[in-house]
């Protein structure tokens, strides 16, 4: 291993990050999913901590560009150059940049989640069968809509699981239309356009208007790459047109004819020597975990190895089961040490008492509730609304009035309980306004009225006044709770909603927002919010409206019959 | 009796990589990735150094032969981290 000349490394342990634009390749959740798997490459061997954030300047900040990005290290198009990223340090220092002339996946091929269907969410399944068909990418066969769609599992004529694939005819993403779908045709400086373009972009990203005219609207979002555009050429992300014909021979498919690499492409157009248009096929494409986890390394000061097997050796090769080399962890290990001791302690024992109960801030003793009979009859589907939902070591909880209900992550395993929250949570009171758990630490936070207890293992904090963690005396109850990065949550009450620095116990400046400016779509006095599985939830009366983490609401349901199925 | 195939090779439109000869690819990689002291080189050099050639086959754990065979070449070819090998 090698290290940059001085041993240029960071002067803190919790280093930041902030993901400052996505690549249309791949999902923003699979993507920002990458990152976490990548940082986490290098923390589990080490003292450092990542922490996500969302504005300001963070120690690493990750982009996507092509060709000239704005540094004096221009990317070359497609394959050659991957990324690159800067040693420790101020301004660009610690910066990544990954070159989105390549085709990002996970290193087998597009990676491509869906939305609506049928099937919450999932990953395609290619190749998938349709109709005794095989398809090995998205398709809108067998709609009039034009929307393309596949199957999440191998057979659909089996299985009849599908989603939508990502398309500018469903959503676009960035810019500041919040997500709207693109209209087409639309206006752009007169001129009238039929499809995404990256005309007026110096970056080369496509875009579209969302409403009739860009010119008199000023409304626009950048375009979801679809599965079979091409890549880079002179139609970046565009589809190939089947067939087409090159040198007086009609193609049905992607060619590698006429280019001296062996790379396959297509014309965009019917007829290439007509039209010139054309872009490469999309192909296994690069691990963006991998590339990421490589460039981080160099964020934290490694340089280049000697060794082929190593992560930090400077050419890509895809590895089906990473593991980070020796080389790569004693290059790390001589920057910054070795991981002395779990970061991540499931119950840390930060209250040093045998006695599980502890007493509040005014020292009163609290009283421990007598368990409640439950009445196992109980059914979770017979409750017009819960106090509150939240996730708890991955499975959902649903609270009303003293029981609860859990559900494992695995929705068809159906709903467990009832159970007494007593039994579990000895010091709560039967009405739970909300809770959350720290994802960091693992401490489960309940609030029910103006007070609220922090549960670690069996080891209970409170009831401790809410006002506390700096809310208001006006305040009356929390009513949802949704973290955001390492420490960080927040809290909603009303119309409104704070931040909490766990880590600190003090609300930040800035606070509160309406809830409806920054999450928008959703209804401004939702009686619970919670998160689960990267959505965020807000709940009013017996619906709930789910909001992805590009902040888009994709999907307003009924909590009965869509989370618990009744 | 069938004819043998000729490939016609196009100059696509926009493609950034363009058809260098072996000697540039060589000369632009070396450079790009620290192995010629861009700063202290004189003048255009047409032939590639073995000194330079040399290192980079060490870097890349290939046999150092000092000259632009086939396996270096194919490794310059490769997909890569854009961070210079060599501080420069």
């Amino acid at each position: 291993y090698a290290t940059f000349e001085g041993d240029l490394k960071w002067d803190h342990n919790d280093v930041t990050y902030r993901v400052l634009n996505y690549s249309p390749d791949m999902d923003s959740f699979v993507i920002d999913d990458a990152f976490v798997r990548a940082f986490r490459v290098w923390s589990d061997v080490t003292p450092l901590t990542f922490t996500r954030l969302f504005d300001g300047i963070a120690d690493i900040m990750i982009s996507f560009g092509k060709t000239d990005h704005g540094d004096f290290y221009p990317f070359d198009g497609k394959d050659g150059l991957l990324a690159h990223a800067y040693p420790p340090g101020e301004g660009v220092q610690g910066d990544a940049h990954f070159d989105d002339d390549e085709f990002w996946t996970l290193g087998k091929g597009p990676v491509v989640k869906t939305l609506y269907g049928n099937a919450e969410g999932a990953m395609c399944h290619f190749p998938f069968r349709f109709q005794n068909k095989p398809y090995k990418h998205c398709t809108s066969e067998g709609r009039l809509d034009d929307l393309p769609w596949c199957a999440t599992t191998a057979d659909y004529d089996k299985d009849k699981k599908y989603g939508f694939c990502p398309s500018e005819l469903l959503y676009t993403f960035g810019g500041n239309a919040n997500g709207e779908k693109c209209v087409f045709p639309f206006t752009f400086l007169g001129m009238e356009y039929d499809s995404c373009t990256s005309e007026g972009r110096s970056d080369g990203f496509r875009w579209c208007a969302t409403t009739k005219s860009f010119d008199e609207d000023k409304k626009y979002g950048f375009c979801p790459g679809r599965d079979t555009a091409v890549i880079g050429g002179n139609s970046d992300g565009e589809l190939c047109h089947f067939p087409f014909i090159f040198q007086d021979k009609e193609y049905d498919s992607c060619t590698s004819e006429g280019r001296g690499d062996g790379k396959l492409w297509c014309s965009t157009t019917a007829n290439y020597g007509q039209d010139k248009k054309w872009g490469l096929c999309p192909d296994r494409g690069y691990s963006l975990f991998l590339v990421a986890a490589h460039e981080f390394g160099h964020a934290l000061g490694l340089e280049h190895s000697t060794i082929k097997e190593a992560l930090m050796y400077p050419m890509y090769s895809y590895v089906e089961n990473f593991s980070l080399h020796k080389d790569d962890i004693e290059g790390i290990q001589y920057l910054y040490g070795s991981n002395t001791g779990p970061k991540l302690t499931p119950n840390p024992p930060i209250y040093p008492t045998t006695d599980p109960i502890v007493t509040d801030s005014t020292d009163r003793p609290t009283e421990t509730t007598t368990p409640l009979p439950v009445d196992p009859s109980q059914d979770a589907c017979t409750v017009t609304i819960f106090d509150s939902i939240t996730a708890i070591n991955g499975e959902l909880h649903f609270f009303k009035n003293g029981i609860y209900w859990r559900m494992p992550s695995k929705s068809n395993a159906g709903v467990k309980g009832p159970h007494a929250i007593s039994e579990k949570w000895p010091q709560l009171p039967a009405v739970i306004d909300t809770a959350f758990e720290d994802t960091v630490t693992k401490k489960i936070y309940f609030f029910s009225g103006t007070k609220f207890w922090v549960y670690t293992g069996q080891n209970v904090m409170g009831p401790r006044s809410i006002e506390k963690l700096g809310l208001p005396p006006s305040i009356q109850k929390v009513e949802g709770a949704l973290q955001r990065g390492k420490d960080k949550v927040l809290l909603f009450s009303g119309d409104s909603y704070w931040r909490l620095n766990i880590k600190d116990q003090k609300m930040d400046k800035g606070y509160p927002k309406y809830t409806d400016v920054a999450f928008g779509g959703v209804p401004y006095k939702a009686h619970d919010v919670f998160q689960y599985k990267g959505n965020s939830y807000f709940c009013q009366d017996r619906s709930y409206w789910r909001m992805n983490s590009r902040r888009q609401v994709d999907r307003v349901g009924n909590v009965k019959n869509d989370i618990l199925k009744c | 009796w069938s004819l043998p195939i000729k490939s016609v090779f196009v100059d696509f439109p926009g493609d950034i990589i363009k058809n260098m000869t072996d000697i540039e690819l060589a000369d632009n990689y070396l450079k790009k990735f620290g192995y010629i002291d861009i700063q202290r080189r004189s003048g255009l050099d047409s032939v590639i150094s073995t000194k330079a050639l040399k290192k980079m086959q060490k870097q890349l754990g290939l046999k150092e032969t000092g000259e632009l065979d086939k396996t270096t070449l194919e490794a310059m070819k490769q997909p890569r981290c854009g961070v210079p090998d060599v501080a420069n």
